[in-house]
């Protein structure tokens, strides 16, 4: 909505804008548009404004980061191996763009068109490629730690396949793709069909 | 609840029951119980009743089959490898007990301790072991195909790890574990936590 309407002011050639007049247009208030701008990381100067054309591409970024959205791999191993295959290249505005792992025979490879790095190299890569999401494929006891080594570099969200629950910092998101449940659920509705 | 009912029916040894008996007990009507004894396959007779033990042993199988529920697994790949090796053994009721692949190179062997059989197989080996679930792990141009086959097989229940819709038979129940949806959560939460 934002979006849409600095597009419109940048038509009229509107170059600077305050946020009590974003308000007004969009039908929200002053402190609430201060509020939202600041969540993208937008801060305007009480003196000029806001400037609309940056404010916009900021806009942009944070919704569907028009630029790709880049996200890291943990542990190479066979279901690691599925998921990059599956996901080689880019899928709309994602992409798996660097793979970590341990095992130093798979380090310094490529797999699936995707480069293997030591998880010593973990903090360097995810600054560089600004990574801010990474999918978690180690064995169940390695999780927790290696889920740390990437909050420390500064990952924010978590897709995490082991089964276990993590334990991270709140401003890590966590996502778990619990198999059993799924299994679970598929062989209850199968038995039910079964049977009826 | 019926099950527990049975118990005690056979604690105080009554060896046959009536549906209007077991509709008083349980608080429902004799047609309700003649109708959820039905959906489980379990037929009375007018004049003497269900055996009580016979019976109990039948809700018992259906609620959480204490004997096992089987499943199958079909594509032994990268992920299909490490379904089984994350499912080794039984895990509560649950244990995948056969699976299937069109490459001869795999089939007659043993992965992560489940035997792998070629699809022609399928019918004999799912009837055998009264498999009625089944996780399909094949590349996303054949899994309609591998599909239809369990279905033809008998099975009831699929888990779909490939990211393309089924079209099968209204008794055959489908569950999608779609990955592209889990990855966009995390990459777009990961983002507003980073921009926090
Ligand atoms: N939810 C699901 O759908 C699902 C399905 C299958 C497997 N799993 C889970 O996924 C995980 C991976 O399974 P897999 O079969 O691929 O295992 P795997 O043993 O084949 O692969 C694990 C990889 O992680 C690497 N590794 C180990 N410790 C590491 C660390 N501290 N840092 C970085 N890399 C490390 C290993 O070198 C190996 O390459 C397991 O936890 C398993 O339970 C989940
Ligand atoms: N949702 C998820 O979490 C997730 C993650 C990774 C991969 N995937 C999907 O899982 C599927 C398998 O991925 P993969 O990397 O293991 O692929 P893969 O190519 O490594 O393995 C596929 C296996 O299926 C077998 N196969 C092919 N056609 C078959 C048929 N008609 N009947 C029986 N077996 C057949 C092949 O011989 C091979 O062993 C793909 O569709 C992929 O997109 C899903």
């Amino acid at each position: 909505m934002y979006r849409r309407l600095l597009q419109a002011e940048l038509d009229r050639g509107v170059s600077n804008i305050f946020s009590h007049n974003l308000a007004s247009l969009a039908g929200s208030t002053a402190a609430q548009v201060r509020r939202d701008l600041t969540y993208i990381g937008c801060t305007g100067s009480p003196k000029t404004g806001y400037p609309v054309s940056e404010l916009r591409d900021a806009i942009g970024r944070c919704l569907s980061p028009n630029g790709e959205e880049r996200l890291a791999l943990v542990g190479v191993g066979d279901l690691g191996r599925a998921i990059l295959s599956r996901f080689r290249g880019r899928q709309g505005h994602l992409s798996i763009t660097a793979a970590f792992d341990t095992d130093i025979s798979k380090t310094g490879r490529v797999t699936h068109g995707c480069r293997c790095y030591s998880m010593s190299e973990i903090e360097d890569v995810v600054r560089r490629e600004g990574i801010v999401a990474a999918i978690l494929a180690v064995p169940a006891d390695e999780a927790q730690g290696a889920a740390e080594t990437l909050a420390m570099a500064g990952v924010t969200g978590i897709l995490n396949f082991a089964p276990v629950s993590l334990r991270l910092p709140r401003n890590v998101h966590v996502e778990n793709n619990d198999l059993t449940m799924a299994i679970e659920k598929v062989a209850f509705f199968g038995r039910e069909n079964h049977n009826a």
